[in-house]
């Protein structure tokens, strides 16, 4: 219900004071998902796994993760896009698809190519992923900044 | 530290007292048409001053970093129940990071501009809105210039987040001053390639006991999502729009697409 909540807080005047937010009095409230924008339908339709190689080819690592508890866009298709990904990079697997642990359960699974393109799940994270599961997103998150693996044992 | 005092959040409402500093306000990308992107910007809990920088976008398109990313997901504060204060989140992504938020494209939450076709926008506007974002924030906050950045985000996000660090390498390419320091990439639950992403879907409620078998290998046999485009629907056969939409009924009303196994919020 935290949606309720968050938009009774945002919309309290003193709130949007401390934010310096709302400089020029919009003429609606503030919502999660904008009701204003006319925002071009086609984009969705962009692949995605071209800019992909191209970070990577830049010598930038690229995690994809995944709740698994969602089913608007689920690990089954992520998880496919990414071995092709791979497979278009001609990748070898670097980490072989398998559980990894925090506080001595499965956080999820993962696998990793070329020692720089990883997929993993988050277990029992939805599509909002650190909502669902925050202690094993922040682990899934310091890892990737710190430039580790997530842990097989 | 340089850091804009005008844009010290002093404390928020109903805030816990904590020991790192946060700051909010607008940055102006387009003067000429009155364009300007809100951000929200908390420090690391500890050792901000050689903590990477960690920008976070949500998807939609159109949906509000700050009150998505920031206050309901990896921020350092939840609203509290009766909506009047917030509480720790003791998970917070600020433990690792230093993060920053952006409400993108302009008529995301505060951001706006003065100029009513500035709202007819998409991926490579935001994008380049973006970049103009960061090159002004980096002024705002210059000891950022040369840390370490990463671009992270979930859900339309997988397309807002690729495009603008392509955006940014081109910068790179072309610059002989000031080069972006980017060190990774982190979507999650991205929308990366929609004729794969969309049938996805249907897998999804079939392996999870969502719907029949019946139903999920009519879709699986009778359906080719390879020429979908959004809008349009995809030429498909009656048997594949008849599966589908039941098994769009089935699922119902009652179960969060989102997570499928939360309880319903009444």
């Amino acid at each position: 219900c935290m949606s309720y909540e968050r938009r009774f807080y945002f919309n309290l005047p003193e709130v949007q004071k401390a934010l310096h937010a709302n400089r020029t009095k919009l003429p609606y409230s503030w919502s999660m998902c904008s009701n204003v924008l006319n925002y071009s339908n086609d984009d969705g339709n962009i692949n995605m796994l071209p800019l992909l190689k191209r970070i990577i080819q830049n010598h930038i690592p690229v995690w994809i993760f995944s709740g698994d508890q969602d089913s608007v866009v689920p690990l089954l298709g992520s998880r496919t896009l990414v071995r092709e990904l791979a497979h278009d990079l001609h990748f070898n697997v670097t980490v072989p698809y398998g559980a990894w642990f925090h506080k001595h359960q499965v956080g999820g699974w993962v696998t990793e190519y070329g020692n720089i393109l990883t997929f993993a799940t988050v277990r029992g994270a939805a599509h909002m992923v650190p909502y669902a599961q925050p202690s094993r997103a922040l682990h899934l998150f310091s890892s990737f900044v710190r430039n580790r693996r997530l842990p097989n044992t | 530290n340089g850091y804009p005092k005008e844009d010290l959040v002093e404390s928020l409402p109903g805030q816990p007292k904590v020991g790192f500093r946060q700051y909010a306000g607008y940055v102006d990308v387009d003067l000429k048409n009155g364009r300007s992107l809100f951000y929200y910007f908390v420090e690391a809990v500890k050792d901000p001053d050689h903590m990477p920088l960690t920008l976070w976008l949500n998807g939609g398109p159109g949906c509000s970093s700050i009150g998505g990313g920031a206050f309901t997901e990896l921020g350092p504060f939840y609203p509290k129940g009766d909506g009047r204060g917030l509480r720790r989140n003791s998970k917070s992504w600020n433990r690792a990071s230093n993060l920053l938020f952006v409400e993108s494209p302009a008529g995301v939450g505060w951001s706006y501009s003065n100029t009513t076709s500035d709202y007819d926008c998409g991926d490579d506007s935001t994008a380049r809105d973006m970049l103009t974002f960061m090159l002004k924030w980096y002024e705002k906050f210059p000891e950022f210039k040369s840390r370490d950045l990463f671009l992270t985000g979930e859900s339309y996000a997988g397309h807002y987040i690729p495009q603008f660090a392509v955006v940014l390498l081109d910068h790179n390419a072309h610059s002989t001053g000031f080069k972006f320091n980017i060190k990774g990439v982190a979507i999650g639950n991205p929308l990366l390639k929609l004729d794969r992403d969309i049938p996805a879907t249907y897998e999804f409620f079939w392996s999870h006991g969502m719907i029949s078998d019946e139903i999920g290998l009519a879709i699986m046999n009778d359906c080719n999502f390879e020429d979908y485009t959004y809008p349009s629907p995809h030429n498909a056969t009656d048997s594949c729009n008849n599966a589908i939409e039941e098994a769009n009924s089935i699922v119902g009303d009652y179960i969060n697409n989102y997570d499928v196994i939360l309880d319903v919020c009444y």
